[in-house]
């Protein structure tokens, strides 16, 4: 999956299975990732689960739990329930049945929404910086944090270079996958990752997946600017169009 | 839904009243030493809310310990003493009420992060 970090750097990672995106002394979020069918070594999200440490002021007086998985993004925590604490503290809102919902935590100001597109499901999270730096313990592993270890990591330019080179491995023409990006306007980081997407699994979700994973980010922070180019606009051009 | 445990924080407060501490602090804000008993059963009713917001008995109590408060002219300032049953003293400011407690109030610097895609 890619990963846009707290410091908004943004990776493109294997990291298949489970793995911590954020584990702090309020919450823990955690995703599994699995290979994406027909698609050889692509991952993608399946699973995700939040849980909500116990305060028992403002939350409850038990860890608070929240799973989806492929094809069942529900609309309550795991008991049922939709609120705890004073004044609904805490909040599980269905923006859209099935498809997208949204994690309210008011005593820590956090927001996090996870939506399911195609298969596989997008994650972001919104959290006031004092917030995030609560670790109990400092070196444990949080992509959302530390990024992924370096063996996970993937170089994407370097694949898109052997793509345009060998056209081997590509579920999709190159050119087809840039047109496609392009049609959805998703930018910088967000149609590079488009492009990544479609020549590993030619799953046109994964389009859709960008372009909503662009659109969390400006709605969780309106005033956030990208200032990254599009960066696989800039090495490849597409052996048609040259 | 623990009013009982309210309860027997008053009667502690109304102990206490008798005290040099709560009469000066009581004649600093112009009010009876026993706004400050009453002041302190309301202040731990209020963070009952959430369990007792359906119990008549609770509903009762506070309906009765405001028109107490009025009767006795006691200040409603979220800001004045209340008796502290962890001490066992009369304290002021007042602590923050569950639901202010319960709404952040840090810097708003906000950090984003996201995963999605393959």
């Amino acid at each position: 999956p890619h990963l846009r970090m707290f410091n908004e750097e943004f990776q493109t990672c294997k990291v298949e299975g489970a793995w911590a995106l954020v584990d702090n002394k309020h919450l823990t979020v955690q995703v599994t990732n699995d290979p994406v069918i027909n698609s050889g070594d692509a991952t993608a999200t399946s699973k995700l689960t939040v849980i909500i440490k116990k305060n028992e002021d403002c939350a409850s007086s038990q860890f608070i739990t929240y799973t989806a998985q492929t094809g069942h993004l529900p609309g309550s925590f795991s008991l049922g329930q939709t609120h705890y604490g004073p004044e609904r503290s805490v909040e599980v809102i269905e923006k859209e049945p099935g498809k997208s919902v949204v994690i309210y935590l008011r005593y820590i100001d956090t927001t996090i929404k996870v939506q399911q597109i195609g298969r596989y499901f997008t994650f972001a999270i919104k959290m006031p910086e004092g917030v995030l730096n609560s670790s109990e313990i400092s070196d444990k592993l949080e992509l959302c944090v530390q990024g992924c270890p370096i063996n996970e990591r993937i170089n994407y330019k370097q694949y898109f270079s052997e793509v345009q080179r060998t056209n081997k491995h590509s579920k999709m023409a190159l050119s087809k996958a840039l047109k496609m990006c392009r049609d959805a306007s998703v930018v910088d980081f967000y149609f590079d990752s488009c492009v990544f997407d479609l020549l590993t699994t030619g799953d046109e979700n994964f389009t859709a997946a960008a372009y909503q994973a662009w659109q969390d980010l400006i709605e969780l922070n309106p005033e956030l600017r990208q200032t990254q180019d599009n960066r696989t606009e800039l090495p490849i051009v597409p052996s048609s169009a040259s | 839904c623990d009013i009982v445990h309210c309860q027997t924080l008053f009667s502690s407060a109304k102990d206490a009243e008798k005290s040099t501490e709560i009469k000066k602090l009581a004649a600093l804000q112009r009010e009876s030493p026993r706004c400050i008993s009453l002041r302190t059963y309301i202040d731990c009713l209020v963070k009952q809310k959430r369990f007792c917001h359906s119990d008549i008995t609770f509903n009762g109590n506070l309906a009765g310990l405001k028109a107490k408060m009025n009767r006795h002219k006691c200040s409603a300032d979220p800001e004045a003493s209340i008796f502290d049953p962890e001490t066992m003293q009369v304290t002021g400011p007042r602590p923050p009420s569950v639901d202010r407690m319960c709404s952040y109030s840090g810097k708003p610097i906000y950090k984003q992060c996201g995963l999605f895609g393959d």
